[in-house]
């Protein structure tokens, strides 16, 4: 099953 | 702050098309503008809109202000608003309230409604400037339809992007689906057009739910974009020419 990422994985706090 | 729209219509869309995947957020004014961005409950989306200070009838600001407003309490003023009425938005340093008016283009009804403002800790991401693999710019309608028949037989999607057409495929519990979409030009009617530019081929999975979500916006825009790269979030981009866009960036599903 392919899971859910967290958009956070990406884009970090700036 | 002062900012005054000819018609209330476009700010009307752009709340229902956000409202119920952020609830409350901040919306940030500059003199270039007013722009929110906001990531969803579950932090798997991230919504940026941009309202071009040039797309306003007028607009001033001063100083630099950030109002934390309920997105559904903002749908629920512009309720009150007739689609052609003109909306002016004021706000004054230190004050706790956003005011609306909305007045009649005969000038003969005003309405004035106060919002409460909230103390929202927004925490802003870093959006990179990415070189996406593929580019497809399609009609918003065949984005919405394709998401909406899809939802029917399965949670997610598969979008899988070639040279020259561009795959929705889906499986569920009593079956699977899928819509193919072929590059068409239209010169006469370039709202009509799907272009695809491909740089790699790519093949993204994203929970159908959220483009249900970002479809909403479909009545702001004829045209939508589907930015891909492998690997790395999706951003669909409702333009809004001469006012802004929405853009919606959705963290794809990733085989462990």
């Amino acid at each position: 099953m392919a899971q859910q990422k967290s958009i956070m994985n990406y884009f970090k706090a700036s | 702050f002062e900012a005054k729209w000819d018609h209330a219509s476009t700010l009307k869309k752009v709340i229902d098309a956000v409202k119920d995947l952020i609830g409350d957020t901040s919306w940030d004014c500059t003199n270039t503008g007013m722009s929110l961005q906001s990531m969803d409950s579950s932090h798997v989306a991230l919504v940026h809109v941009l309202l071009k200070s040039e797309g306003f009838e007028s607009y001033r600001c001063d100083r630099n202000v950030s109002m934390g407003i309920s997105l559904n309490s903002m749908a629920k003023v512009l309720k009150c608003a007739g689609n052609d009425d003109s909306v002016t938005l004021r706000h004054e340093s230190e004050s706790s309230v956003v005011n609306f008016a909305f007045e009649s283009h005969k000038e003969e009804r005003v309405s004035e409604f106060e919002l409460k403002l909230m103390n929202i800790d927004t925490e802003h991401l870093g959006i990179p400037e990415t070189e996406y693999d593929s580019i497809i710019k399609m009609p918003s309608a065949d984005l919405r339809r394709t998401c909406a028949d899809l939802s029917q037989f399965g949670d997610s999607v598969t979008i899988s992007c070639a040279k020259s057409d561009v795959r929705f495929e889906t499986s569920g519990d009593i079956g699977t689906g899928n819509v193919r979409l072929s590059a068409r030009g239209s010169s006469d009617k370039p709202e009509t057009e799907i272009a695809i530019e491909m740089i790699n081929p790519v093949s993204l999975t994203f929970a159908l739910k959220y483009l249900n979500f970002f479809t909403k916006a479909a009545p702001l825009s004829d045209t939508v974009k589907l930015c891909m790269s492998n690997n790395h979030p999706l951003c669909v981009e409702f333009p809004m020419p001469e006012v802004g866009y929405i853009r919606y960036y959705l963290a794809p599903k990733i085989d462990e």
